[in-house]
């Protein structure tokens, strides 16, 4: 089972095509590393992207420098696994 | 394993077997209307399970609903489970459902991406592709949302087999995904496909390969209305809709276009919670809220389907 411990997803509000395209050079620069969960589409929709723990400060850098608003949708995502896989134990018990 | 429906926690998420065993419960139980057909094996050879809702008749006018072609999507095959559950326990009761089922038959496949879903509980839990492996290609799995022969390889696909939305190698070359085109084409009167996702709230119809507007589109887009707005009056949850190229982003060699150029007028893609806390890991006691809101929609897309034949 692979664990996520330290990942994170952040939330990013893009303000325009142009801070879009920034999010899709990620996939580029960072390959099978940024994980978009909501992928980049258009201005009024946010973008939700799982950073592996070992690249936060690199691409929480990329996105400051990039003038681009984030905020921490999930701090620790096996967290949240843990609790659904303890749910389902007790479920299923 | 479960020995009957009854015991079973539609409040809870399960595993592939548990699902799989659930299914034969299931139809056991329910075997005047029920049956289950199994359309085909996975990439690692897994059942391809589909559950037919029939009172009677032959090759009548039919729906498809699809949950869980991407596997990290528990929430969407857990609505497919309570879904099918809603349909036995209402037929008799509900007067629309009544009227549909008497008229038309209904297919549910709950797991899309059998492979996928079993290493979302034995290895990943954030895996969407399928397995599938070709010699010489370093990554694992195709994007089964992007393997369908319309629009195949377009914009909004990736040729790159370490994307996430890989398009694999030829359109159909995933068998999860040709098992649902022969079956659907051989059976040949399917009037509505429903193809569940998640997560964003977004009640969506074709096209995603192009901006170009589809001939109903007018009718579409009052129908995703009326559909939407019977979700939101069962727990006050906004979804938005429109076609998937102007609502979200352009997507080549998806579902519910190959439905669409199929002949299927009433195509539709839904991405169902959640709000933003969670993402695809929804917690399970969203589970039931969320089928109930969605079961409203689907609802609401049958009735017009009876209601339009053509």
């Amino acid at each position: 089972q692979m664990n996520f411990t330290g990942d994170q997803v952040l939330r990013v509000l893009a303000k325009d095509e142009k801070q879009l395209s920034l999010l899709r050079d990620l996939e580029g620069l960072k390959p099978q590393k940024v994980d978009f969960w909501r992928a980049p589409a258009r201005p009024s929709l946010p973008v939700d992207m799982r950073v592996p723990f070992s690249e936060l400060k690199d691409i929480k850098a990329y996105l400051e420098s990039h003038g681009l608003a984030y905020s921490i949708m999930i701090k620790d995502i096996q967290v949240l696994l843990d609790e659904e896989r303890e749910a389902m134990a007790k479920s299923r018990r | 394993l479960e020995r009957s429906t009854s015991s079973f926690s539609y409040s809870s998420y399960h595993t592939l077997e548990e699902i799989y065993s659930w299914i034969d419960n299931f139809v056991t139980e329910h075997s005047d209307m029920v049956s289950k057909i199994q359309i085909g094996s996975s990439f690692e050879n897994r059942s391809i399970l589909v559950l037919k809702f029939s009172t009677g008749g032959s090759q009548r006018p039919a729906i498809w609903i699809d949950a869980g072609i991407h596997s990290r999507e528990w929430i969407t095959h857990a609505t497919g489970i309570w879904t099918a559950k809603k349909i036995v326990s209402e037929y008799g009761k509900d007067p629309v459902l009544t009227d549909i089922l008497k008229a038309m038959d209904i297919f549910i496949e709950l797991v899309t991406n059998p492979d996928g879903f079993a290493f979302t509980h034995s290895m990943n839990r954030l895996w969407r592709k399928n397995k599938s492996t070709r010699p010489g290609i370093f990554c694992i799995g195709v994007d089964l949302n992007r393997n369908w022969k319309s629009g195949f390889g377009g914009n909004g696909s990736n040729a790159n087999p370490c994307s996430e939305t890989y398009h694999g190698p030829s359109p159909q070359s995933e068998p999860e995904v040709a098992a649902i085109v022969d079956f659907i084409t051989t059976h040949g009167n399917f009037k509505a496909l429903i193809s569940i996702h998640s997560y964003s709230q977004m009640l969506m119809y074709p096209y995603g390969k192009s901006l170009e507007p589809v001939s109903n589109e007018k009718e579409l887009y009052y129908l995703a209305k009326d559909a939407v707005k019977a979700l939101h009056e069962v727990h006050g949850i906004h979804y938005i809709f429109g076609s998937i190229s102007t609502t979200l982003y352009l997507a080549s060699g998806i579902t519910v276009d190959w439905a669409y150029d199929s002949g299927i007028k009433y195509a539709f893609s839904f991405e169902l919670r959640d709000t933003g806390r969670y993402g695809f890991l929804l917690p399970a006691t969203q589970i039931i809220p969320t089928a109930q809101e969605t079961w409203m929609a689907i609802l609401t897309i049958m009735e017009h389907t009876l209601k339009h034949p053509y």
